[in-house]
């Protein structure tokens, strides 16, 4: 929040920026990008999201996954179609609405 | 359960030889790769990479790498190293993680036990059946899911963004 | 073989966990 206050908006459009563009991203990885501390990044993501700058999932693998409003749209209405949809077949056609490639 | 499924898809070897047993040893050591091979394709099919082997010397008998945990959306690396003992496959390979060790003595002997569980927790006759790569997927995976988050949380290790400040 | 095989890409797919979480 403080960045956004002292309108250092360029480096936090850059940081959602980046993570749109390459989707699914370790957070290493990220960290690495922006000079940041891997728990820096994790904390930037979490207020990004609360702020709705970002929407998307931690993996416990260690990444982050962007989804946009769109693809959460799709999860959406399949799930509303199918009423009741097992967990297992939903990761598998989660993986045809949403593009985890760069 | 995911455990036992893998290591039942890591094939098993065949040929029951040690580094002293000549030719016998380099048929051991492609059966070897090849199921570090089948093992490593595996995790990556599953997005759960945790290991690197980088080299191993000519003969075989000393391997080192890297291996690496996340906890708390963190990842913790650190050195992985071991030795073929002479009398392999009868005595288990110990894996090492230097790094980890003299945090205390328990975690020392943990570590050099988790190489020991295939062995322990495999009857006789399968023993020699079982090589480097159920080692690793039989011993370190499930030592490191065990132990790291204690030691993380316990302060024992810290990650990397911090050991530097 | 063992060196390409451990630089191979891993798949990168939604878990069931992200499912979840999404």
């Amino acid at each position: 929040e403080n960045e956004v206050q002292d309108g250092s908006q360029g480096l936090l459009y850059d940081f959602v920026e980046y993570i749109k563009k390459q989707k699914c991203i370790p957070l290493e990885d990220l960290a690495a990008e922006f000079k940041l501390r891997t728990q820096d990044c994790i904390n930037r993501i979490t207020s990004l999201e609360d702020m709705g700058r970002l929407s998307g999932v931690m993996d416990d693998r260690g990444k982050y996954i962007h989804i946009s409003y769109e693809e959460m749209q799709a999860v959406a209405d399949y799930i509303k179609r199918e009423g009741r949809v097992s967990i297992a077949h939903l990761a598998s056609k989660s993986n045809q609405f949403i593009d985890l490639e760069p | 359960p995911t455990t036992k499924s893998t290591l039942t898809q890591i094939p098993l070897l065949t040929v029951k030889a040690g580094p002293r047993d000549g030719a016998a040893w380099t048929q051991r050591l492609k059966e070897e790769y090849k199921a570090l091979i089948a093992y490593t394709s595996m995790n990556k099919s599953r997005d759960n990479d945790w290991f690197r082997i980088s080299a191993a010397n000519p003969e075989g008998t000393r391997w080192t790498g890297k291996c690496w945990y996340v906890h708390n959306l963190l990842k913790y690396e650190f050195d992985l190293q071991f030795d073929i003992p002479v009398t392999y496959p009868a005595t288990a390979p110990e894996l090492e993680l230097p790094q980890l060790d003299g945090k205390t003595h328990k975690v020392r002997q943990v570590a050099k036990k988790s190489s020991l569980v295939p062995c322990d927790a495999v009857s006789e006759t399968k023993k020699p059946r079982f090589g480097i790569a159920h080692a690793l997927c039989l011993g370190l995976a499930p030592w490191l899911a065990a132990e790291i988050p204690i030691l993380v949380d316990s302060g024992m290790i810290k990650h990397k963004d911090d050991a530097v400040s | 073989q063992f060196e390409s095989a451990q630089q191979a890409k891993s798949s990168i797919r939604l878990s069931e966990r992200n499912v979840v979480e999404l």
